[in-house]
């Protein structure tokens, strides 16, 4: 059965989309069938992966047709990874509001039912509080929280788990915690030794075992519309985003 | 007259909110009194001056009564520096949505109305498209477009140059564009140099002269709850947003 990780966080900046990219990369090479879905209307996923923005939003497509996954998935040129393109610049967050709970799971059924069917689907989410990432939570099973070892982001973590709570409390499948994933993290900074330490503190059995360090090799391989493991294999961060793919095949 | 400024950017975690504070507290150090308005639900520029995030979002306030800048400008520890302090984690995107050209035209003539007078605006946004952005763009006379030195952050530029033309094809009052601001800018990293290149390539009358290097003081700051300046004088970041608030001063 396809399991769905939403990658979200309202704070901005953070490796959220750095992380789905990877990890659904990550997945693939592990021999997973694995769709990274872009549900930000930056549309950077679908260029992390080289992909083309679509023409119209795939949460527009879906509203209209539950079925439209088998229209918006397409096949990436990296072997066993999908991608369902966003729309750029494009509010559709008015058609996310409007979807209630039965169409949601109409949703998720039908993405479940896709012939191939799909091992993993990554949902990578806006920056943002409102409809599109709650709807990103509501189709999810589990839900990754990157956090920059930054001042900013952990207060954003308060925020974060408010949201989570909503979904749980509104429905009676488990939407569970895959972990809170520190990122950027560079050993050298007082800040990030602090902030991390901070965090793990406050949450030790969801913060995730590995960090992601800040290595720029990361930040070029977008620039390349590839992930970081093709691009620069033997990097710290191709590396660490190796290691989170195994953390999360392991189950956790 | 006040002069109202938009720091905007769809794209996260690019350095709106800590050239809000800086460049709002370094006109404040010039002798100008000025405003720092905080309208993303994360409340970063409210803890980035040390302020207590609202009870209720300002925009709400407002739309109720136009003239209730009086209820929200509260002054700071920083003397000439007031802050309009966020709710937290609380979208309110929905009433920006409401508010009419001729409601914005309102909220803006009490802003310029208010006794004692700003001389600047400062509004922080948060990183999305969508009602709120939009608002602030309304309001404002100029904006500033905070550039991280990396590839998605630049594509994002070009996300947003559409939205300032959607709001100046609406009215008649001009809204210049202040700057492009490129940001965390490490001269040792080739991608840095690259993208610092082709902005300045592409928007040569645009971007700003001076970029904010990449300097952890910016980040360090903020988790005090106090400008750069005050906190580190002497860094690079505070060199640079000093530089940024003359640039400003002097018309450019
Ligand atoms: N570990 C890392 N080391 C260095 N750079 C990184 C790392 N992770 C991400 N980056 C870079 O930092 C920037 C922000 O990362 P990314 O865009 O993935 O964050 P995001 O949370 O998806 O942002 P948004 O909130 O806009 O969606 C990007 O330019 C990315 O290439
Ligand atoms: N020039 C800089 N050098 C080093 N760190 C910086 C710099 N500018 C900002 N930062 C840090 O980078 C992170 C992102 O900056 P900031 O929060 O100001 O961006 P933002 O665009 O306001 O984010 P959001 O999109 O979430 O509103 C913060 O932790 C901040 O302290
Ligand atoms: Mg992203
Ligand atoms: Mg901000």
């Amino acid at each position: 059965m396809t399991q769905i990780v939403a990658v979200a966080s309202q704070k901005g900046g953070v490796g959220k989309t750095t992380t789905a990219v990877n990890l659904a990369y990550g997945l693939s090479l592990a021999g997973h069938r694995t769709a990274l879905v872009d549900l930000d209307p930056q549309a950077n996923a679908t260029s992390g992966v080289g992909g083309t923005a679509a023409s119209r939003a795939p949460i527009e497509l879906l509203s209209e047709n539950a079925d439209a996954w088998s229209q918006i998935l397409q096949p990436t040129r990296f072997e066993g990874l999908w991608l369902v393109a966003s729309r750029v610049n494009h509010d559709y967050s008015p058609v996310a509001a409007q979807l209630d709970p039965v169409r949601i799971a109409e949703l998720r059924d039908s993405l479940l039912g896709h012939n191939p069917a799909m091992d993993y689907a990554i949902l990578d989410c806006p920056p943002a509080a409102g409809p599109i990432p709650l709807l990103a939570l509501q189709l999810a099973d589990s839900v990754l929280i990157p956090v920059q070892c930054e001042y900013y982001a952990m207060e954003g973590l308060s925020q974060m788990l408010p949201s989570i709570e909503k979904v749980r409390a509104a429905r009676t499948r488990p939407l569970n915690l895959q972990g809170i994933l520190l990122t950027m993290f560079d050993p050298a900074l007082e800040l990030a030794l602090e902030v991390s330490q901070e965090v793990r503190a406050y949450f030790p059995n969801e913060t995730l075992p590995g960090a992601v360090p800040r290595d720029v090799a990361l930040a070029e391989s977008s620039s390349y519309g590839t992930p970081v493991f093709e691009y620069d294999p033997r990097s710290r961060g191709s590396w660490s985003y190796l290691q989170l793919t195994k953390d999360l095949l392991n189950g956790r």
